[in-house]
């Protein structure tokens, strides 16, 4: 299997080669693209035996080949079909935005506890109650959840998510959520992100 | 120095604690902060020994001890404050996300380059025209961006706040931005994010 910190440069090197074929760019090398996606030479070429690609010295590689490779390995042209749940703040940025496509992913099914907002049309979508989340998920293909709600909510949201069926959650909550195993969790804890950049300023602020 | 997944950890402890704080709860043994935090009892100890706290065994932690610890240790009494560049969909839910004070964070100052955005209030701030950023950030105690700009305009905004001597940057473009040595990227690439999760859940998902 390819090491975590590889995958995610893989689909760095996806989109920087994306930008490429755009731009009618044929060739790369790895020091441009090492460049463009702030790593060195060395390592995009080591990253890049895991989709068993290797450039020709003083040519470099094909930007069409290893996009198609990478779709491959990445399983780019494979539709995830998502609910999110929790239509605030950020879950509508995240719903509204168009670049997770790129990635396959499609949010086909939006759900909230808010009366003010159930029934509301949001795009395609009409946003459903919480309470109806087991028997419109489980009848759907519908493989990932996202979790956009408070966090004392959590954790019954997850419970309802995988009694659907969803075996991958994807979670903003600040809170540690408890899963049987086989589920997979990604927590994305911004505020922690935010906090461990602004440590780092201030141990590096001038005194 | 404290290791990052160390620090990252202290700053989870943090949030937890201060839920017992709420609910009045006075000693926590490091198997329940652990169970709380999805982390082992003896790193849990390991972690707290970054802050010179040790517990008692067969009787834990004290609850207001450890708080008064983590508040000095992470500078979480420190105000930061920030400029944010781009109010769109993500950063408007960011600016009106109430979580970043916990960890000191205020913003500051708003930018976007949009003229129906530019002049409008949101909160007790106005939203300054990008052209505006070194005048108004230079002249503040702003030390730390957050780019939240479509990505082909994340590299101009990031010069923008460097050239206002800014020092930390908190970068959800999907660009790997190019900084002089001491200025401090912190990137959240949300998108990959969610491709690494899609692509866990196709490897185990059943053939
Ligand atoms: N906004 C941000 O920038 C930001 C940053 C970091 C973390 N977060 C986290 O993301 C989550 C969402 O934040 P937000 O700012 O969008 O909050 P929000 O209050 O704007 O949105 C939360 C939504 O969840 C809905 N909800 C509440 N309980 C529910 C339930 N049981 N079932 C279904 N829907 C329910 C609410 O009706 C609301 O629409 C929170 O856990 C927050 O801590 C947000
Ligand atoms: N919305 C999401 O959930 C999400 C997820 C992942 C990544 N992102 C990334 O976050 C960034 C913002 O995304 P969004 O969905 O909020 O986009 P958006 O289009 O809703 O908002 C972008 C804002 O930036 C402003 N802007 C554009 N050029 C500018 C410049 N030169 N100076 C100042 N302001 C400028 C625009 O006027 C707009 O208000 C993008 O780079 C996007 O790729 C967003």
């Amino acid at each position: 299997t390819i090491p975590k910190p590889s995958l995610e440069r893989l689909f760095l090197y996806y989109r920087i080669l994306e930008a490429c074929r755009e731009g009618r760019k044929e060739v790369i090398s790895s020091e441009e693209l090492g460049r463009r996606a702030g790593v060195d030479a060395a390592q995009v070429r080591k990253d890049l035996t895991y989709i068993s690609q290797c450039g020709r010295p003083g040519i470099g590689y094909q930007v069409g080949e290893l996009l198609v490779a990478l779709e491959a390995v990445l399983g780019l042209k494979r539709q995830t079909h998502a609910a999110l749940v929790g239509v605030g703040r950020l879950g509508t940025a995240i719903h509204n935005y168009p670049g997770f496509t790129h990635f396959g992913l499609r949010i086909t099914a939006l759900f909230d506890i808010d009366p003010a907002r159930v029934g509301q049309r949001v795009g395609e979508h009409e946003i459903y109650h919480i309470d109806r989340l087991v028997e419109i998920v489980s009848a759907s293909t519908i493989q990932l959840g996202i979790i956009t709600v408070p966090a004392h909510a959590a954790q019954a949201v997850a419970n309802g998510l995988i009694a659907a069926g969803v075996r991958g959650l994807w979670n903003f909550a600040p809170v540690t959520l408890r899963v049987p195993p086989g589920v997979i969790v990604r927590n994305e804890d911004l505020a922690v992100g935010l906090a461990t950049l602004s440590w780092h300023l201030a141990r590096s602020a001038k005194p």
